[in-house]
């Protein structure tokens, strides 16, 4: 563990903090997309079905948090204040993203097993989750500060997540090229958000 | 050697 990686957790936890906080307090979830909620929770089910394994307390602490809560998030926008989503902003088509990243992770992956080929499916997705939020964004023209603020805490965490396989690489001979090529399109999908927000 | 395998990342 290093204070890159470290900062980078703490910064999808706090992601999802603000994220539960603006829909609690606010009861409502609007401006938030379900589609990229459900991407989330597929991503963490999909690449966490390896949590029998031990690595690490905090490791496997994180890995049932980052699933609980994405379920719960899901919950909170389809039961409960689901009379606050919006479907007709949320039209992005996901399917796509779901086969296109199902044939990559079938080709391209370290080993061609059940879990290892759903862990690669999850680091693909992952990487492109975002595109429904991004594309409700755009259509809506403008966004919540506190869906800003949930937006800004990912992007970090992506970003945090460059330099910590930096560090990795040059003190543990660390490489992981799947996960670094994924990691590097969604930074590149976040910092062109910034960009565009930026300019604004 | 490729020890991304190991997959300690969250």
């Amino acid at each position: 563990m290093n204070f890159f990686r470290l900062t980078a957790d703490l910064m999808h936890l706090m992601s999802i903090f603000v994220l539960l906080l603006k829909i609690q307090k606010t009861r409502s979830c609007s401006g938030i997309s379900f589609k990229t909620q459900l991407l989330y929770a597929v991503v963490f089910v999909t690449r966490y079905l390896d949590l029998p394994k031990w690595i690490s307390l905090y490791n496997t602490l994180m890995k049932i948090f980052f699933i609980a809560t994405s379920i719960y998030i899901l919950y909170l926008m389809k039961v409960k204040f689901r009379a606050t989503y919006d479907p007709s902003q949320d039209t992005f088509r996901i399917e796509f993203l779901l086969g296109a990243c199902l044939l990559l992770a079938l080709v391209f992956n370290y080993s061609f097993s059940f879990i290892e080929v759903l862990w690669t499916f999850s680091i693909y997705l992952e990487a492109v989750a975002i595109l429904p939020q991004l594309f409700m964004l755009s259509r809506t023209g403008e966004a919540e500060t506190i869906t800003t603020h949930y937006l800004f805490a990912l992007g970090a965490y992506r970003g945090l997540y460059l330099l910590n396989w930096i560090w990795r690489f040059y003190t543990e001979n660390y490489a992981d090229l799947i996960v670094w090529i994924a990691g590097a399109i969604q930074t590149a999908l976040y910092s062109d958000f910034f960009y565009i927000y930026y300019k604004k | 050697h490729n020890n991304g395998h190991k997959h300690d990342e969250l």
